[in-house]
């Protein structure tokens, strides 16, 4: 769930 | 990460290695859109809002900086540098680059993930690299020829979507809850805005001659 949260691409 | 956004992130970064040679080695930004890259400073100014609150990973962040502090330098450069101005083709970019901005920010403040300042900034940087390369692309079809290193620029900043369309995709298969559909719809209208560059690129490549746009 974090993951898709988190804007983890640049 | 998996090796579809490493080969994005590479190919973005090679992009931009590619135009900082060009403008280095022939002190000359010809052929180059001032537009697009002021757009493309604002996309990673705004995107990147959580440069200092969230911290991912040493790599996000490192990237983060390199391509805020490149597109902040190419647009300095081009404002500033007394023998590289002197070949920017002011009269050919006249793109109003305004209504891009004006278009993608209304759009981010009706469709966005959450109605915060956060989100509502990174779609609007979503939104508006979608459409950052028009100016671009206006500006080479007006000069007509485009030499190889610009033609190389531009390549490689169209093919790292595409490598980001394949990541999604792979993301949406092998995790649960992984839900970019603002990003992968404007990516893919962001890669599709490159297709008729592409076509005219590989030509010019198969007959390994000069790459021409028509008129």
């Amino acid at each position: 769930k974090a993951s898709s949260k988190v804007k983890d691409e640049l | 990460m998996n090796i579809f956004r490493f080969a994005g992130d590479m190919t973005h970064l090679i992009s931009i290695l590619v135009l900082l040679l060009k403008i280095y080695a022939t002190k000359s930004c010809s052929g180059i859109s001032l537009k697009t890259q002021e757009l493309y400073a604002l996309v990673f100014l705004t995107r990147y809002l959580d440069l200092f609150t969230d911290f991912i990973s040493v790599y996000n962040t490192i990237m983060k900086l390199v391509f805020i502090a490149s597109s902040l330098a190419v647009v300095c450069c081009m404002r500033m540098h007394r023998v590289v101005r002197r070949s920017y083709d002011k009269d050919l970019d006249t793109f109003r680059h305004y209504f891009l901005i004006l278009a993608s920010f209304v759009l981010a403040l009706l469709v966005n993930e959450k109605f915060t300042f956060q989100e509502i900034f990174w779609a609007f940087s979503i939104y508006l690299e979608a459409l950052a390369i028009l100016p671009q692309l206006v500006l080479l079809q007006r000069s007509g020829n485009v030499d190889n290193l610009t033609g190389q620029y531009v390549f490689f900043l169209g093919a790292y979507r595409a490598f980001y369309i394949l990541n999604w995709i792979y993301r949406y298969f092998t995790e649960q809850h992984f839900s970019r559909w603002i990003a992968c719809v404007s990516g893919l209208v962001q890669t599709v805005l490159y297709a008729d560059f592409f076509y005219y690129y590989f030509i010019s490549w198969k007959n390994n001659a000069k790459m021409q746009l028509p008129a």
